[in-house]
């Protein structure tokens, strides 16, 4: 919160935007300031009218460099934009710099995304320390199509203006912390001898190296990359892991997506009745790659690069645990089996479970 | 004389670092060098807080993950305080 506690006296505000950026469509402007004012207006009993001739509670313009208010701009980069809190004047005002790269996709600046940022201030918020907050000082890019005000920040608008007034109130992702016993993943792989495990619009990345687990969005590494991963492996022989969600594919080759990706997951030989992959790993030593979905598994061979006959098995006639899987590995020779909080270690030569651990086993927590 | 890289280096650090805290974290300029020996205190305070602010591990140095993280485009509203 800002000191003072300031907010806005009433709930329905007005916004003027003064003036345009010649590197975008007029239109895509006015768009992302719509959106970024429905951002907050979603989750709390504010609404926003757009002026046009007269003063507004939040006047929205391009600045450059020194723009008298005491707070120049520096050229590109830096510092991207500010906004004032809410008050009469410049109060509630956001100023945004001129200089930056300005779009509505993951080039450059999403506008979007910096000025939902910018009204939070405008509204009374300061900055978070939660990584995954919108109201995190440092920009991060998030597909706006897939964007979700995070929860922090839900707790935060909620706070100064009380819930919205829907039936159902909206609540947001929480940004994961390694520690935390109840974390559970969505898929998992390693890396070049890295580990990574996919939880959401993020990723922990575990090297064996260094103590610290780091907790990165999935789009700073891969913009292409949709959130929600639901499987994924690396195949060590072609330095490429493979990622999947819903019934496509990507192929990382090396740290880049590989161009003409995603593919349909049937060019790998699935059914059409498969509509989803829940976890997967790939074995070196055989060429073989074990996908697993619900309660059954398929083999693929990876030098055949074709389905094994006589799948799919039940995954508990081999691997000896039942239900389905969340995500899996293989790391020096043993299988890493995760269920909700739970990992179960697999021995692929005994063909049994022969440890059963946290999920956050790999965290050192 | 030249100046020599690593010299020019660190002086572009402790530019950086400064500057930094004075657009976020409220650090007051220092005008005048007898006051250097405090300043130097109150910049390493003013460092840590920010440090924490970002969760990363609190030196009071411009080590790596802190310069990398003062290098990352943000908003220009700062960390602590208010913005009037």
């Amino acid at each position: 919160f800002t000191a003072g506690n300031p907010k806005w006296k009433r709930n329905n505000l007005t916004y003027r935007i003064l003036n345009y950026t010649p590197k975008m469509r007029q239109a895509d402007i006015d768009e992302a300031i719509q959106k970024a004012l429905s951002v907050w207006s979603n989750v709390t009993p504010l609404t926003f009218q757009k002026v046009e001739n007269k003063e507004a509670d939040i006047m929205i313009s391009f600045a450059y460099r020194d723009h008298r208010d005491n707070s120049p701009f520096d050229g590109p980069n830096g510092q991207l934009a500010h906004a004032f809190q809410p008050g009469e004047g410049i109060g509630g005002d956001v100023h945004i710099d001129e200089e930056e790269d300005w779009t509505k996709d993951g080039i450059g600046y999403n506008l979007f995304i910096v000025v939902a940022h910018e009204l939070g201030h405008s509204l009374g918020l300061s900055h978070s320390s939660d990584p995954g907050a919108l109201m995190y000082p440092a920009y991060s890019y998030t597909d706006p199509k897939e964007f979700l005000l995070p929860q922090d920040d839900i707790d935060g608008i909620q706070a100064i203006y009380g819930q919205s007034n829907t039936d159902v109130q909206p609540t947001g992702p929480i940004t994961p912390q390694a520690c935390n016993p109840n974390l559970t993943f969505d898929a998992i792989t390693t890396l070049r001898g890295e580990i990574i495990f996919f939880k959401g619009r993020y990723m922990l990345r575990k090297h064996p190296a260094r103590v610290e687990t780091e907790l990165n969005f999935i789009s700073l590494f891969w913009p292409k990359l949709p959130s929600g991963i639901q499987a994924a492996y690396e195949n060590v022989e072609r330095d490429e892991v493979l990622l999947f969600k819903e019934n496509k594919y990507w192929v990382l080759r090396g740290y880049d997506i590989a161009p003409g990706y995603p593919k349909s997951i049937y060019h790998l030989g699935f059914p059409k009745t498969v509509k989803r992959v829940n976890a997967a790993y790939s074995d070196e030593t055989t060429g073989k790659t074990y996908f697993f979905i619900a309660d059954r598994y398929w083999r693929y061979d990876e030098n055949k690069r074709s389905m094994d006959h006589g799948y799919p098995r039940k995954i508990v006639s081999d691997f000896g645990k039942t239900g389905r899987v969340d995500a899996a590995f293989l790391k020096d020779g043993y299988v890493y089996f995760f269920h909700g909080t739970t990992q179960f270690q697999f021995d692929p030569h005994a063909k049994r479970i022969i440890g059963l651990m946290k999920s956050i086993s790999w965290f050192n927590c | 004389f030249p100046v020599a890289p690593e010299a020019e280096d660190e002086g572009k650090t402790l530019e950086l670092v400064e500057s930094y805290l004075e657009n976020f974290y409220n650090l007051q300029q220092d005008h005048q060098p007898h006051v250097r020996k405090k300043g130097e205190n109150h910049l390493a305070l003013k460092l840590k807080e920010m440090q924490e602010f970002f969760g990363l591990q609190v030196t009071g140095k411009p080590d790596l993950d802190t310069l990398e993280m003062m290098k990352k485009p943000r908003c220009g509203v700062p960390d602590i305080g208010q913005y009037v």
